[in-house]
């Protein structure tokens, strides 16, 4: 039996938010040490890579391996129901074939309860070798965000280059073409939060990724920032971490060729 | 224009 306890539903209602434009359906694997789901999107281009800690939970429990079939349409109907500072309980028994959601208001003086038939889904995974990347950038995740939907409107396809000094996204589309270069910095944001621009670079690297799931993969709700990690000719990463050791979000994306 | 690459090609099965 599967029972999770998170303090925030929204956590989980941004995750799914982010998600259900690549994918429709997928497996959510839950055992002891938490919860992960790993599913491309139909034109095998991207994948998505969640994995959330058991330790990020107020409470955490499962016995036994379980795996949850999810329909992110029926999920995304659910966690609408849910107030962004209500609490989250999510159960599930050995069977595998329902998942129930409790919503609790902070006060506790409002719970919803919803019952979600689960799917039998037959899903291909694939092994994802831990590279060690030519560029490592780390920036805001509303930066990234502006920068993808600025140029999104250019063209189709990103052109992402990086040296020692800086970072260069940039589009050419038929009538226009666009850039926006990034250095190091660090700045304050309304916050009072540092955020910073960091760009680790190994090996000058080039790389062309598709604008579409770029700016579906530019959130900055997940978390305040985002780091890419880049090489030619590997799939890029794109990566948010969670607060409080909840876990990661990952995407990783199919390059672009000749 | 680019040729969109499958990750396939990069990753294998599990």
């Amino acid at each position: 039996m599967l029972e999770g306890r998170l303090t925030h539903a929204s956590t989980l209602k941004k995750i799914v938010e982010a998600v259900k434009d690549v994918i429709s359906e997928a497996n959510f694997d839950c055992n002891d040490s938490g919860i992960t789901l790993q599913c491309m999107d139909s034109g095998h281009v991207a994948l998505v890579l969640l994995q959330l800690n058991s330790d990020g939970f107020e409470d955490y429990r499962c016995d036994r391996n379980i795996t949850l079939g999810i329909n992110f349409a029926a999920l995304t109907k659910v966690l609408k129901c849910a107030a962004n500072d209500d609490s989250l309980t999510l159960k599930a028994d050995d069977s595998g074939d329902r998942l129930n959601f409790v919503f609790e208001s902070q006060k506790g003086d409002r719970v919803s309860e919803f019952d979600m038939k689960l799917m039998t889904i037959d899903a291909e995974l694939l092994s994802i070798p831990d590279n060690d990347y030519d560029v490592t950038i780390k920036m805001s995740s509303a930066e990234f965000s502006r920068i993808c939907k600025d140029l999104a409107n250019f063209g189709e396809t990103m052109n992402i280059s990086a040296d020692k000094e800086s970072v260069r996204f940039g589009v050419e589309g038929d009538v226009s073409a666009a850039s926006v270069v990034l250095r190091p910095n660090e700045t304050i944001d309304e916050d009072e939060k540092i955020v910073s621009t960091s760009i680790m670079v190994k090996k000058e690297t080039n790389v062309n990724l598709s604008m579409k799931f770029l700016k579906t993969f530019a959130n900055s709700s997940l978390a305040g920032s985002v780091t890419l990690e880049l090489q030619d000719d590997i799939p890029c990463l794109i990566k948010y971490v969670f607060p409080n050791d909840l876990g990661v979000l990952c995407f990783y994306l199919a390059p672009k060729g000749d | 224009a680019k040729v969109q690459n499958r990750l396939d090609s990069y990753f294998k099965k599990a």
